[in-house]
């Protein structure tokens, strides 16, 4: 039985640029996994993007360096499959039955496809959305968990004109993403807008009821002598028969050392 | 006194939203900015425990007590904030992001957090050509008292008011904008440095986005009410 709560997939990802590999999503999570060390695949920063995957295996200099931006190739030259990325990695969990799993993408820049164990799903476009995935029904209860990524750049990557300029032709200001990355009069245009797994991944096991979303109030009465808090929260019943629940909220403060006042 | 546990059942396959009945608290310790009093945090923890399964979820943040108010002021056209009833003078820096990769992390949050607290600024203003920034980054404002001014991915230079003129109308896929300003606030609103949310830098969104914004973010009317009270009362009393 796997501990409620959650845990990050923030090591031992792969990455490779979409165009060198033959193999389908579905391949890569089951029959053919990939692993370090064959071509084209590389050890991949997660959280993290293209870029500095591609740094960080000295594939291409750090940008911020000179004027070594300059030779690594724009999106716009090299069209989007060019950084257009696979991610892969695997994970264990053991769940018992009436637990639950949920894969979360806390952000993407800018869409992706998801396979896990050769199931696909299709992550919708938007740089800052959460993704929550309930994968129970795919996962391997006792083995190994195949997890494959294939990440899309922004639609709109747009060219960055010849004189530079404040967010180069401005395209990317038709998509939901952060617009620096054509350039600005503080720093270079970035070859691959950001296009990646730029935030946190991980896996969330509950039980039949999972929390959504707590929103915390406080309202200030009597010149902030008497105080209220208030707490709303989403529930959701992922099971199949009614849940009778206890939901308890509690409020302590940390006091030095291990001792808290309840 | 700050514990509570609430039953209720929820039909198979479903969502609800449930608000507990309010927590009281007698002069609890407030969350100040820095400059200004201690940035005082309590550990708030929710779990569900299901009948015949045991605890099924759990969640948890650290929260300050405190209010934030601002207002245009009609003489200077400046925007005057108060905290916790206290006038508080702003000396801010304009944030863009840690890193152009997004190598984000902990590390260089806190350093960068603490500096900005070391350089006696209480407002860090997070760019809208930059990030809607993470929760790690929230978490050091929070510890540090900063108070954080954050800006949606509006910008002026890109957005109908740039060389040349471009996107007037903003993004092309609006309702694509709305679920994601909608997504972030949820992901963020529950920390107590976060002061002030902003349409754009140097520009006001499209009026559909901006109408839709300044709708969802109003203060809910069951606290409007609490606030007026509040308000009155605190300013008789005191």
């Amino acid at each position: 039985m796997a501990a409620i709560g959650k845990t990050k997939l923030d090591s031992g990802w792969l990455a490779a640029r979409s165009t060198e590999v033959s193999l389908s999503g579905i391949q890569l999570t089951t029959t053919h996994p990939p692993s370090i060390g064959t071509s084209p695949w590389m050890e991949a920063v997660v959280p993290g993007t293209v870029l500095a995957t591609l740094v960080k295996n000295k594939v291409v200099p750090d940008p911020f360096y000179g004027l070594e931006n300059e030779s690594i190739i724009d999106i716009a030259d090299s069209g989007r499959e060019y950084y257009t990325f696979w991610f892969f990695t695997t994970f264990r969990c053991k769940l018992s039955g009436t637990q639950h799993l949920d894969l979360n993408f806390r952000a993407i820049n800018y869409s992706a496809d998801v396979y896990l164990n050769g199931h696909k799903t299709v992550l919708p476009k938007g740089m800052f959305r959460r993704h929550s995935l309930d994968v129970t029904d795919v996962v391997h209860p006792d083995g190994e968990n195949l997890l494959a990524v294939l990440v899309y750049p922004p639609d709109n990557p747009g060219s960055i004109p010849p004189e530079g300029g404040q967010g180069g032709d401005h395209e990317i200001g038709k998509d939901v993403a952060t617009q620096y990355v054509e350039g600005w009069d503080w720093i270079c245009p970035i070859r691959d807008r950001n296009t990646g797994i730029w935030d946190e991944v991980s896996i969330s096991v509950t039980g039949p009821v999972k929390i959504i979303d707590p929103h915390l109030v406080s309202t200030f009465f009597d010149n902030y002598k008497r105080v209220y808090l208030h707490t709303t929260t989403e529930l959701e019943n992922k099971s199949t028969q009614s849940a009778e629940c206890s939901l308890n909220i509690q409020v302590t403060t940390e006091l030095k050392g291990n001792f808290c006042l309840v | 006194e700050h514990v509570q546990t609430q039953h209720l059942s929820i039909p198979a396959g479903s969502r609800v939203h449930y608000t507990f009945p309010e927590l009281f608290f007698y002069k609890p310790n407030l969350w100040w900015p820095n400059g200004m009093g201690k940035q005082s945090l309590y550990k708030v923890s929710i779990t569900v425990d299901v009948k015949g399964y045991g605890e099924s979820d759990l969640w948890g943040q650290l929260f300050g007590f405190r209010k934030i108010q601002s207002h245009i002021d009609t003489v200077t056209g400046g925007r005057l904030f108060k905290v916790n009833g206290q006038p508080i003078f702003i000396r801010g820096g304009n944030w863009i992001l840690s890193d152009g990769l997004l190598r984000l992390s902990k590390k260089r949050y806190k350093t960068d957090i603490k500096f900005h607290a070391d350089m006696n600024f209480n407002m860090i203003r997070c760019w809208g050509g930059g990030l809607a920034e993470r929760p790690d980054f929230y978490h050091y404002c929070d510890i540090y008292g900063l108070l954080v001014w954050q800006e949606f991915w509006i910008t002026g230079d890109v957005d109908g008011r740039g060389i040349p003129v471009s996107n007037p109308d903003g993004p092309l896929d609006h309702d694509l904008f709305l679920l994601c300003a909608r997504d972030t606030v949820k992901l963020l609103r529950n920390h107590p440095s976060l002061a002030l949310w902003v349409g754009g830098n140097e520009q006001v969104p499209p009026d559909d986005i901006n109408t839709a914004l300044k709708n969802d973010l109003r203060l809910h009317p069951h606290f409007e009410k609490s606030v007026n009270e509040s308000g009155k009362s605190t300013e008789d009393l005191s």
